[in-house]
């Protein structure tokens, strides 16, 4: 789990670090860092009510801030917010948003507002790459640094597996479903781009996914 | 089926 958490947190270090380094976004969805501030606010509503440790709490803020400060970036800097590729970054999110809220007030743990809430940003988390898969496909030569980014964020789910399954193993009446389904789709969805991330590493080249 | 109650995962 650790494991998971910090490649989740060096693939957006990596992130703002290509954007502000070298003052472009150019490959970046913006629409998979708005879905992930979705994410990330409607999974850690409870960021003020419960506390589990400082760790918890601190990484929570981390992403909040960070998803928040990469789309800053990306709408207001004036000299990075030129180098968005929207014409490319097409996909339309409410065909993500609205399936996952209708998933989660139906397939749910407790009826409630924040149970809701979270379930959504599962669901919403397990297909908020796709945005990003699709503008890296439409992107001859993809740069190094945003082909680093979508692999360390996909290996934070495929290592959340492993803690998952090291978990159930270890504590008892330990499951959580919705988590392990989602997370299994999440890491499936991510499976061609590995593959073709791996190859282009092996041979040292620059990552073109074929369209 | 039993869950953590603690969502004590990111």
């Amino acid at each position: 789990r650790e494991a998971g958490d910090m490649t989740h947190l060096f693939s957006i270090i990596v992130l703002l670090l290509k954007i502000n380094a070298t003052k472009s976004c150019s490959g970046v969805s913006l629409k998979t860092q708005e879905l992930y501030l979705l994410v990330f606010v409607t999974r850690y509503l409870d960021l003020f009510q419960s506390y589990i440790s400082l760790y918890n709490s601190c990484m929570k803020f981390i992403f909040i801030v960070s998803s928040g400060c990469i789309i800053g970036y990306m709408r207001k800097h004036k000299v990075v917010s030129q180098t968005y590729d929207a014409e490319q970054d097409t996909f339309r999110v409410a065909f993500l948003v609205w399936p996952s809220f209708l998933l989660a007030a139906v397939i749910n743990q407790k009826l409630s507002v924040m149970e809701i809430l979270w379930t959504f940003s599962i669901y919403l988390e397990s297909v908020a790459i796709l945005p990003q898969l699709v503008l890296l496909q439409r992107t001859k030569n993809v740069d190094n640094l945003t082909s680093n980014y979508v692999f360390l964020l996909g290996s934070y789910r495929g290592l959340y597996l492993l803690n998952w399954i090291y978990r159930c193993l270890t504590e008892e009446g330990y499951r959580q479903w919705i988590v392990w389904i989602s997370g299994l789709l999440q890491t499936a969805i991510y499976c061609d781009f590995f593959y073709y991330y791996l190859k282009s590493w092996r041979k040292n080249e620059r990552l073109s996914l074929p369209s | 089926d039993a869950r953590v109650e603690d969502k004590d995962e990111l």
